[in-house]
């Protein structure tokens, strides 16, 4: 059985609007661990790869390994009848057919309970190699969210230079052409401003504009987005939470 | 011209 309780719903709120457009059925994996997810685009070109650990809850307890299938247009409808601030609980018995979904005003003086009914999803599992990163660049999430909204409207693609001098976005369309530069900075006051570069060797990737957008979906989860590169491999994009992260993979574009 | 590729040919399925 599982039982896991949030403090605050806004945190599972976000986390499935943030990946509802990328996957529809998943399997949220439950272990004593915490929750996890891990699914494919319908395309097969972008992963998500969701953990909250079980110390992120203020209350959990899973006794037995549980994969509850869940379509998340079904799970917002539901989590839309909760307000952000709510304490939210996510039930399951062991064979249950459905994940039973509590809200608790802080006041605790309004309960709520919605029952959202299971499916059975055979999904594929990806194993994500081990990869020698050949650059970490750390940033202000709404740095790159700003980069890929302004370059989504000249080109359905981002190229991504990584030097040790800072990192470069180009994009190229039929309108023209446009690039932002970021050199690393530091800022003692405000960490969550600062641009890190961590680089082995300068690196270059080609990306989908439309797919890096929609992981900036994330963006109100973390200040920091990570963006990890390596030559002819997938971008790995991670915004760290309090407790687990939420990663985003997407395969590059290569030359023909 | 480049192609979008697929994750399948990086990670593979288990």
């Amino acid at each position: 059985m599982l039982e896991g309780k949030l403090e605050q719903a806004s945190l599972f709120k976000k986390v499935v609007e943030a990946v509802r457009e990328l996957v529809q059925d998943c399997n949220f994996d439950c272990t004593e661990n915490g929750l996890a997810l891990q699914a494919m685009d319908t395309s097969h070109v972008s992963l998500v790869s969701l953990l909250l650990t079980a110390d992120g809850f203020s209350e959990y307890r899973c006794d037995r390994n549980l994969a509850l299938g869940i379509n998340l247009v079904s799970l917002t409808k539901i989590l839309r009848c909760g307000n952000n601030e709510d304490i939210l609980t996510l039930e399951a018995g062991d064979s249950a057919d459905s994940l039973v979904v509590r809200f608790e005003n802080t006041q605790q003086d309004r309960m709520s309970e919605y029952a959202l009914k299971l499916m059975d999803i055979d999904q594929e599992h990806l194993g994500i190699p081990e990869t020698e990163y050949a650059a970490s660049i750390t940033m202000p999430s709404t740095e790159f969210q700003r980069i890929c909204r302004d370059m989504q409207s000249i080109s359905e693609s981002i190229t991504i230079d990584c030097t040790k001098g800072g990192v470069k976005f180009t994009c190229e369309g039929d309108i023209g052409s446009g690039s932002v530069t970021l050199k690393p900075n530091s800022s003692a006051d405000k960490p969550e401003l600062c641009t890190k570069i961590d680089l082995s060797e300068p690196v270059s990737l080609t990306l989908s504009t439309k797919y890096l957008l929609n992981f900036c979906k994330a963006t109100g989860l973390s200040q920091q987005v990570t963006l990890k590169l390596a030559d002819e491999n997938p971008i790995l994009v991670e915004y760290p939470l309090s407790a687990g992260h939420l990663r985003f993979y997407l395969a590059p574009k290569l030359d023909e | 011209i480049q192609k979008q590729r697929r994750l399948l040919s990086y990670f593979p399925e288990i």
